[in-house]
Parts: C-alpha cells; sequence; structure tokens
C-alpha cells in the first residue's frame, strides 16, 4: 500500500458517499444516470468475487464491502426508493454498445481464460467506461448540479492516484499490470474534458456546470 | 503473470 493508492481508494469512496447523501438527502436522484451506477455496481460484483476466495488484508475486505454495499444502496434510491425522480428521458445512453466490445474483450484480452480471471478483467474495462451514460447525460441535459460535479470529481481524483500509485509501484515494487494500467489510463483521459470543466465553471463559483 | 500474483488493488 502506498499513500497515492490509499488516497485514491478515500476519494473513490468519498466520490460514493457524495453521491448517495446527495440522492438521500434531496429525496431526489433527477441528474444522475442511474445506468452508470447499475454499471458501477455490476463492476464490483464482478470484481470482488475473490472475496471468498482469497484473504488479502482487513482492509481489503472492509472496503470492497462498503463499495459493494453503497453502490448497490445508490441503484436502490434510484430505481426504487426514489424512481418518480428518475430522470429516463435523459438516462438514455445505450450501455449494450459498452457491454458488448467489453464482454468480448475481456475474452480475448486476459491474464488466464478462467471464470474469476475474465470476470476480473471484464470489470477492469467495464469501469473505464461505466461513467459515460453520466456523462452523456450532463451533454445532453446541458448542466449538471455543483454536487454531481463534485461526485464526478472525486472519481477522476481516484483514477488520476491511481495512476500515480502504478507509477510508484513501478519504480518501488517493479509492479505493473498492464491490463489494469491500459484500462485505467483510458478511463482517467475521458475524465479530462470534465476536470476542463469543473476548474472553469464550478469552482469559479457558477454553482451549476453549464456546459457550452 | 499477473494472474497467480495476488490482486491486492480495488
Amino acid at each position: 500500500m502506498n499513500i497515492f493508492r490509499l488516497a485514491g481508494d478515500v476519494s473513490h469512496l468519498v466520490a460514493i458517499i457524495i453521491l448517495l447523501l446527495k440522492i438521500w438527502r434531496s429525496k431526489s436522484c433527477a441528474g444522475i444516470s442511474g445506468k452508470s451506477q447499475v454499471l458501477f455496481a455490476l463492476v464490483f460484483s464482478t470484481r470482488y468475487l475473490d472475496l471468498f476466495t482469497v484473504f488479502v488484508s482487513v482492509y481489503n475486505v472492509v472496503m470492497k464491502v462498503v463499495f459493494l454495499a453503497l453502490s448497490y444502496a445508490t441503484v436502490y434510491l434510484i430505481y426504487m426508493r426514489f424512481r418518480n425522480s428518475y430522470d429516463s428521458e435523459n438516462d438514455t445512453f445505450r450501455v449494450e454498445f459498452l457491454l458488448v466490445p467489453v464482454i468480448g474483450l475481456s475474452f480475448l484480452e486476459n491474464y488466464a481464460f478462467t471464470p474469476l480471471e475474465i470476470l476480473w478483467t471484464f470489470s477492469i474495462f467495464l469501469e473505464a467506461v461505466a461513467i459515460m451514460p453520466q456523462l452523456f447525460m450532463i451533454t445532453k441535459t446541458g448542466e449538471a448540479e455543483s454536487i454531481t460535479t463534485h461526485y464526478l470529481f472525486f472519481l477522476g481524483l481516484y483514477r488520476a492516484l491511481y495512476i500515480a500509485n502504478w507509477v510508484w509501484r513501478y519504480h518501488m515494487e517493479g509492479f505493473f499490470d498492464q491490463i489494469a494500467v491500459v484500462s485505467g489510463v483510458v478511463q482517467t483521459i475521458f475524465y479530462c474534458d470534465f476536470f476542463y470543466l469543473y476548474v472553469t465553471r464550478v469552482l469559479r463559483g457558477k454553482g451549476k456546470m453549464s456546459l457550452p | 503473470n499477473r494472474q497467480d500474483e495476488l490482486k491486492d488493488e480495488l
């Protein structure tokens, strides 16, 4: 464990909690892409199956359980508890355009052709594109509430910190996970455009982030 | 390779 990865995991946890609290306190999921949240729950479900096969550390187990619980709680709030505020007209990204290539690629490119490895690889590739429905929804509505942008900021920060973690581990441990790194870099690139808008619009105190 | 190495990242 290094400070970059720890900060990345904390940033990821903060993002998930920000979103969950926003929905719970405002009793509404307007402007939130339920599809992205379902994809994230799927990412955790397919990646954390090793909870039942290997013990890494208490931290590892606790964080995986927390991420699973919070992501399912978020999906529950969106599609069940506050479903009447779910903005389905604007949450129209075709997730099959993400799932089909990701499934295909995880069968082609993996470390071993075993169920756990293919599911892990699937979760890595899926996480890279899971935010697309949310970013698409923001471009469609032309704006995002500031809390939603904070959620996206911390998600992007988590990815940027993981890249720093991989640079650190490469130099300190000679560690290099090609699938995770390539997919992680692609995922981080998707946030760059958002980061620019976040800094230029949200942090300038405009409150909402409205796209040009 | 990575398969038998411990996957310790979240």
